[in-house]
């Protein structure tokens, strides 16, 4: 399984559609600072279902939503679409592809779809168990979570191993 | 259930043990329960010996090295619970050019198994992607995408 | 005493609004008080709105943006208070080259009255310098130094 | 007032005797991961009295003290010496330089020194009131203090506001 394509429209600084296609081996994403990288991180978190907004940099998950540049109004629909293939079954689907989607609109109404049926976030959740996707793979999203992981209490630390255990 | 932490507990410390030689050019590690007798429960103290130097807690490394343990970590959890892609955001940020060769080596080699997702500000990092996406914003406040694709 | 907090803080908001505008090439920020009430225990929260974005918390803004608010605030607080020496370790690491530039130009105005003390891997930054340092491990553990001066 | 010399021996990874010589201008400090630049830093504050182990990145205070390389045993005695150019009669003192030193051994005993006689800390404090050098000089020399000084809750971050008022 690995990750085919990214959509994202509406999604914090992507205003306009956006497509980013990857390959299986490392796709590197550069850019000025502040252009919008780490939102494309945040967009992946997002879609596979990450319900902390300050995970997100936001207060609140409406934060999410294009809030309009100097000369742009604000968007009032945020929707990230992520194709997965799904050649090695390791998705518990038919489909030699998997597409889930998330939408937020402005009116706090939101929708999951995989393979463009609605869904629950649970389906989402249940759909990525014993894939590994999850907590590891996040937690190495996050920039500067390297002093997060170094400069927890021992205690908090132990997250990583209890995930793995 | 308290084996099978400590199962999975030194598995890491076996795995951290390696990643870290491989990112230090030599060196030792340790994870140290700080309460042995309640497993479930203790905290995690890292004690780490770069090469040449004399074992400390975590705290009195430098800024780059604190980086390289903080990855070591992360991928000795990732040998034993592999996800099929990893998002990377400038986890390079701090390290000198030696020490982003070492890092980007241990990416190669990870990268047979599994799907990375770099971003970065930095050259040598740049050089190891099959694929680089620029983003950019013109028009003010939107961010949008310039695909800057290798051959193969 | 809630007057000198009062003055002190609006003398400190506009050095931040000039700094800011330098570091971000326009732009402006805000300090707002949370509770206006009682200035003397209120937190204070930081507004930015880069050029040509909507201003949001600072909470928002990317890696480098953050390192460009917190060096424009301890440099609209030190044109208050100013200190005779300064020294930075690695504030550029998250700056992309052309924000190391507008880094380096304010350091250079400062550096009229302050004497600095620059810690960095950036060479752009190493440009600005008078006198550099190199600080290097060749016997094991042992810090050595090795002066790199330049004609003035 | 400007720093003139620092002369750092048993702190840290400075097992030997070190000198760096400031010019009034703009001095840089590079060299490769954990070879000392940060330590070099640590250093000024340690001589300028600071007493927190931990802002030190140490445990204890007796941490700053060389703890030995795989072939060179501990040192036992940690001195650093600033001196300061005192042309412009900032500091409170008649002579044209100002060296203060401040020293630890392994056995605890430690020592403060204002132009070579002992001193109490507090005399180094009291030399450096009104002259701008403490805590904001202070909060711009830590590595990675970006995120610390913006990850503070509003209630924290006054400090530095405090502290100028
Ligand atoms: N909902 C939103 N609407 C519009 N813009 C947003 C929204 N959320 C975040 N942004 C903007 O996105 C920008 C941050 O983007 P991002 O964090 O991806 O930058 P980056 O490319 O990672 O930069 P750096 O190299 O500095 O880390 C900020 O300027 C922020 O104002
Ligand atoms: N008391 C001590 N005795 C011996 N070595 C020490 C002592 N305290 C710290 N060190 C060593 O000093 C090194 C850290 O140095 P420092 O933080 O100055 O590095 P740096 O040059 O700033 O590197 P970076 O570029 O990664 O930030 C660590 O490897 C640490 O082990
Ligand atoms: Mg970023
Ligand atoms: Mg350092």
């Amino acid at each position: 399984m690995h990750l085919d394509k990214l959509i994202i429209k509406g999604f914090k600084s992507f205003a306009d559609e956006v497509e980013l296609v990857f390959e299986p081996g490392i796709t590197a994403i550069v850019g000025p600072n502040g252009c919008g990288k780490s939102n494309v991180s945040d967009a992946i978190r997002w879609v596979l279902g990450e319900q902390s907004s300050r995970s997100l940099r936001c207060r609140k998950m409406e934060d999410v939503i294009f809030n309009g540049g100097v000369e742009l109004k604000p968007k009032n629909l945020s929707a990230v679409t992520l194709r997965l293939d799904n050649e090695d079954s390791i998705l518990p689907l038919e489909t030699p592809a998997v597409e889930i989607m998330r939408q937020l609109h402005r009116s706090g109404e939101s929708g999951y779809f995989i393979n463009q049926s609605q869904c629950l976030l649970r389906d989402i959740s249940e759909l990525f168990m014993d894939t590994g996707v999850g907590m590891t793979a996040y937690s190495l999203m996050e920039q500067s979570n390297i002093d997060v992981l170094l400069n927890t209490q021992p205690q908090e630390r132990r997250f990583l191993f209890d995930e793995v255990a | 259930s308290r084996e099978r932490f400590m199962e999975s507990f030194e598995r890491i410390q076996k795995n951290f043990q390696e990643v870290f030689v491989q990112l230090f050019d030599g060196g030792e590690t340790e994870l140290l329960l700080t309460d042995p007798e309640d497993v479930l429960e203790s905290g995690i103290e890292i004690i780490a010996r770069p090469p040449g130097k004399r074992p400390q807690s975590i705290t009195m490394l430098s800024g780059g090295e604190r980086s390289l343990v903080a990855i070591a970590l992360l991928f000795a959890v990732f040998k034993i619970k592999p996800s099929p892609f990893c998002v990377l955001d400038e986890v390079d940020a701090a390290l000198d050019e030696a020490n982003v060769m070492r890092f980007t080596r241990l990416i190669k080699e990870f990268a047979k198994d599994t799907q990375f997702i770099i971003i970065t500000h930095n050259k040598r990092t740049m050089e190891i992607a099959d694929v680089m996406y620029g983003v950019t914003m013109e028009q003010a406040g939107v961010s949008k995408l310039v695909s800057v694709k290798f051959a193969a």
